[in-house]
Parts: structure tokens; sequence; C-alpha cells
């Protein structure tokens, strides 16, 4: 564990607590992709079934019970308790485009052809393009809630700061995951045009509006 | 289900 990975768990947890406050407060889940959110709780459903068969340390259990969870959480909301809320008309995006070819890739390209090491492989393909759903019903609307950016901005940055934490486990550990690095830096890459509105609108006060 | 190489990261 270095400062980079630390933080970057840090800021993926803020990000869901970040989540589930608006939509509870707010009670409603406008402008948040549920098809995103779906596809979330795949990725974690999918990586870690190894609680079942690793103990790494309580940190480790502790985390990827709470990321399982609160993923099903935020569908539930969203899907029912919310649903009344839920912008199913701008959340277009179609699911089997992402899913089909990442499963055929992970079946493809990993580092054994087991079914545990397939379905992690796929976990880590999906959820470095989980988010697109989310950025193409913002380009629909060409707007985003302040929390909702806040949101992006903590999801994003968690990828970001695990590349980081790949630096620095390469030169001090020798630890190094191909498939985990490509994934995580097209991750990055994707929200990289957000984050140059985050930053020039965002938190300059403005709402996050797209140029047209 | 022991060719799974284990991950300590999230």
């Amino acid at each position: 564990m270095n400062i980079f990975r630390l933080i970057g768990d840090m800021s993926h947890l803020l990000a869901i607590v970040l989540l589930l406050l608006k939509m509870w407060k707010t009670r409603s889940c406008a402008g948040i992709s549920g098809k995103s959110q779906i596809l979330f709780a795949l990725v974690f459903a999918t990586r870690y079934l190894d609680l079942f068969t690793a103990f790494i340390s309580a940190y480790n259990s502790t985390m990827k019970l709470f990321f399982i969870s609160t993923s099903l959480v935020t569908v539930y909301l969203m899907y029912f308790k919310f649903r009344a809320t839920y912008d199913a008309n701008h959340d277009t995006f179609r699911l089997e485009f992402l899913v089909v070819p990442v499963g055929g890739l992970a079946f493809l390209v990993n580092h054994n052809f087991s079914p545990l090491e397939i379905l992690w492989t796929f976990s880590i393909y999906l959820e470095s393009v989980a988010i697109l759903p989310q950025l193409f019903m913002m380009s629909k609307t060409g707007e985003a809630e302040t929390i909702t950016s806040h949101y992006l901005f903590a999801l994003g940055s968690y990828r970001a700061l695990y590349i980081l934490n790949w630096v620095f486990r390469y030169y001090f550990e020798g630890f190094f995951d191909l498939i985990a690095v490509v994934a995580g830096c097209v991750q990055t890459i994707l929200y990289c045009d957000f984050f140059y509105l985050y930053i020039t609108k965002v938190l300059k006060g403005k709402k996050l509006s797209l140029p047209a | 289900l022991s060719n799974f190489v284990v991950k300590d990261e999230l």
C-alpha cells in the first residue's frame, strides 16, 4: 500500500458516497446513467469473486464488500425507489456494444485461461469503458449538476491515482500488471475531456455545461 | 480456480 493507492481508493469511496448522498438528499437520480451504474455493479460482482477464495487483508475484504453492496444499492435506488426521476430518455447507450466486445477480449487476452481469471479480466476491461453511457448521456443533455460533476471527478481521479501507484510499484516493488495498466490508462483517458471542463468551469463556480 | 493469480489491488 502506497500513498497513491490509498488516496485512489479513498477517492473511489468518496465518489460512491457522493452519488448515494446526491440521490438520497434530492430523492432523485436525474442526470445519472442507470446503464453505467449497472455496468459498475457487474464490474464489482465479477472482480471480487476472490472474496471466497483468498484472504488478503481486512481492508481489502471490507472495501470489496462495500463496493459490491453500494453498487447494488445504487442500482436499486435508480430502478426501483427513485425510478420516477430516472431520465431514461437520455440514457440510450446500448450496453451490448460494450459487454459483448469486452467479454470477447477477456477470453482472448488474459493472464490465465481459468474462469476466475477471465472474469477478473472482463471486469478490468469493462470498468475502463463503464463510464461511457454516463458521458454519452451528458453529451445528449449538454449539462450536469454540480454534485454529479464532483462525483465524476472523484471517480475519474481514482484510476488516475492508480496509474501513479503502478509507476511507484514498478520502480520499488518490481510489480507490473500489463492488463490493469493498459485498461487503467484507457479509463483515465476517457475522463480527460471531462477533467478539462471540470477544472475550467466547475472549480470556478460555474455549472458544467458542454459546448454545443 | 487454482490458476487464479491473487490480486491485492481493488
